[in-house]
């Protein structure tokens, strides 16, 4: 099937969706926040 | 996926035309729907017309040109034409224009981000104007293209390219791609499942350690009463 | 899809017969369409950090109001002044009128605000509004929607209220569920608490709408699924942070000034604190929480749609 191989390929041209330092700047900060805040409710419990 | 919708019907079209005309009396009739197919605003995929048995016909005649142009439109370049203009017909400002759209899904396919030199290299237009209204009228507006133009930092984001017709030795890469995208899907849902079900323990655990702490504490108030 | 047929008589009936009047407690569910929920999340959403306010139409059905639709209203200030919508009373009856030449028959029944990021609860202003509505206008009840902690919790965070008369005294409730108050509104909060119950809410949907939303959904899942409330909520947890700051603060300070004072009362004090503390630690449990629901969402996404293909 011609078409569904165009589509396939297509998507996955698509992707990695985002791939750039700053998108894991970002992400990375953001995953640190969320483990800061739970270290910090962590602590809060105890 | 749009774009596909779109060009099936002229795909089938096409298709019907290309199988009802065979033998000698036919080769110049496909020859012509070559011609029209190439030329075709909204049609961008080749692959069904170039798999009608009754093309190859037009193998070792004097219009196997046409069937050069159909392979050049199926899985070439601009670029490509131009190093081979001597064994190539010439094309018409309908079909040039077209074979520079699906330039543009060529080097979408390999980067997302496509500098304007690059495209105006590429395409052979002069200046960033040029090109811009390029992509924007004859790429974005087909729809065939969906993406950024970033003028500071002269280039195009690509944010969706259609698919163009695959040759068999692209078949393998992207089965390999999917096949680790299957595979990492696979491992994520089951470290899912086993974080549900460590979750759940947990909670039972801390359930339990709390049930008995309070009994241990009910013990110790009627041991000291 | 019989629920949406209004029947005028029975609705008549009711309105003479008023069993509402010698019970209190009479109302005790809502049933609200999801066209009518659409509306006011949408409503509410839109307002921003400001408050909101609206009016639903429906009718009751027994001991359940059920909403078929609502409207927005054009006022502003609905927590600064009681019975804010006095101000669009002309639009309401302009509405309302249209509605019925329109083949629209349900009367108003409730009115609806939002709290943005301060939870589903009647302010002091709130219940003054809601004891007036409800001696003019009964059957009437109060809705609240909170559409900032509907991003951050992922449902949709609502409530809906009728206030007891004022010489009522309400029996002791069960313990409703709990959620985190600010540190300035907690005053407020708990000063009217006693003057309201809260109804239990349901929703329905027609066989259209089902379909309809299903259109909706396979348009826009892909915003869905992109969107992130670690990204578009970023502000509101940082104030829900700031605030249980300030509650901890709060709870030491009190805990040292009870220990230096008397010592009679240690063991009531200790009570007190311990609760104290214990609301504080579930505050910040469920802060956690939903920062982490935001951070597996993300993790996830990268995981499919990043690393693999990498």
């Amino acid at each position: 099937d011609n078409s569904l191989l165009r589509q396939v390929s297509s998507l996955l041209r698509r992707l990695p969706a985002i791939e750039s330092e700053k998108f894991q700047d970002d992400f990375l900060m953001e995953f640190n926040d969320t483990l800061l805040v739970t270290y910090l409710a962590m602590f809060t419990n105890c | 996926m749009d774009i596909e919708q779109k060009q099936a019907e002229l795909i089938d079209h096409f298709v019907k035309q290309a199988l009802s005309f065979h033998g000698e009396k036919g080769i110049p009739l496909l020859a012509a729907l070559v011609a029209e197919a190439t030329s075709h605003p909204s049609l961008f995929a080749f692959s069904e017309i170039l798999s009608v048995p009754s093309l190859a016909e037009l193998e070792g005649t004097s219009y196997s040109s046409s069937l050069e142009v159909l392979r050049l439109f199926a899985y070439g370049t601009w670029n490509v034409y131009k190093s081979n203009v001597g064994c190539l017909p010439m094309l018409l400002p309908d079909q040039i224009r077209k074979l520079k759209q699906l330039s543009v899904l060529t080097l979408a396919e390999t980067n997302k981000i496509l500098p304007y030199d690059q495209l105006m290299q590429e395409l052979d237009v002069s200046n960033v104007r040029e090109l811009e209204d390029f992509l924007i009228n004859e790429c974005m507006y087909a729809g065939i293209v969906r993406g950024k133009l970033d003028q500071l930092r002269r280039c195009f984001e690509v944010q969706f390219a259609a698919g163009r017709d695959l040759r068999h030795e692209q078949l393998n890469n992207m089965i390999k791609t999917m096949s680790n995208w299957l595979s990492t899907s696979d491992n994520l849902l089951h470290s899912i499942q086993e974080k549900i079900k460590w979750a759940d323990t947990m909670s039972e655990a801390y359930k339990k350690h709390q049930k008995e702490v309070e009994e241990k504490v009910e013990d110790m108030k009627k041991s000291l009463k | 899809d019989a629920i949406y047929f209004y029947d005028e008589a029975a609705n008549t009936k009711a309105l003479q017969d008023k069993p509402w009047a010698s019970d209190p407690h009479y109302f005790r569910r809502v049933r609200i369409s999801a066209l009518a929920l659409l509306k006011m999340v949408v409503h509410a959403r839109s307002g921003g950090t400001i408050e909101i306010m609206g009016v639903m139409q429906g009718k009751t059905v027994g001991d359940t109001f059920v909403v078929m639709d609502a409207f927005a209203l054009p006022v502003e200030g609905t927590e600064t002044r009681v019975n804010a919508q006095a101000d669009a009373y002309e639009y309401m009856v302009d509405y309302s009128q249209a509605n019925k030449q329109a083949g629209r028959l349900e009367n108003v029944v409730g009115w609806y605000h939002s709290h943005p990021g301060y939870g589903c609860w009647l302010s002091g202003i709130d219940v003054s509004t809601q004891m007036l509505n409800q001696q003019f206008q009964d059957p009437f009840f109060a809705l609240v929607i909170d559409p900032t902690r509907t991003v951050s919790a992922g449902k949709v965070e609502i409530g809906a209220f009728r206030t007891y008369p004022l010489d009522y005294t309400p029996p002791d409730e069960p313990v409703s569920e709990y959620q985190t108050i600010p540190l300035n509104k907690i005053e407020d909060f708990g000063v009217h608490c006693h003057h309201y119950y809260a109804l239990d809410i349901a929703y329905f949907k027609s066989s259209l709408d089902c379909h309809l939303l299903g259109l909706l959904w396979n348009k826009y899942w892909v915003n869905t699924l992109s969107a992130s409330p670690l990204v578009g909520n970023g502000d509101y947890m940082l104030g829900q942070i700031s605030d249980l700051a300030e509650k901890m603060e709060q709870a030491e300070n009190q805990i040292v000034q009870a220990r230096w004072g008397s010592s009679l009362m240690a063991s009531q004090q200790k009570k007190e604190d311990n609760s104290q503390l214990a609301k504080i630690a579930t505050d910040s449990s469920k802060i956690t929480v939903e920062q982490v629901h935001g951070l597996m969402s993300q993790v996830i996404k990268d995981s499919l749609f990043n690393s693999a293909l990498r």
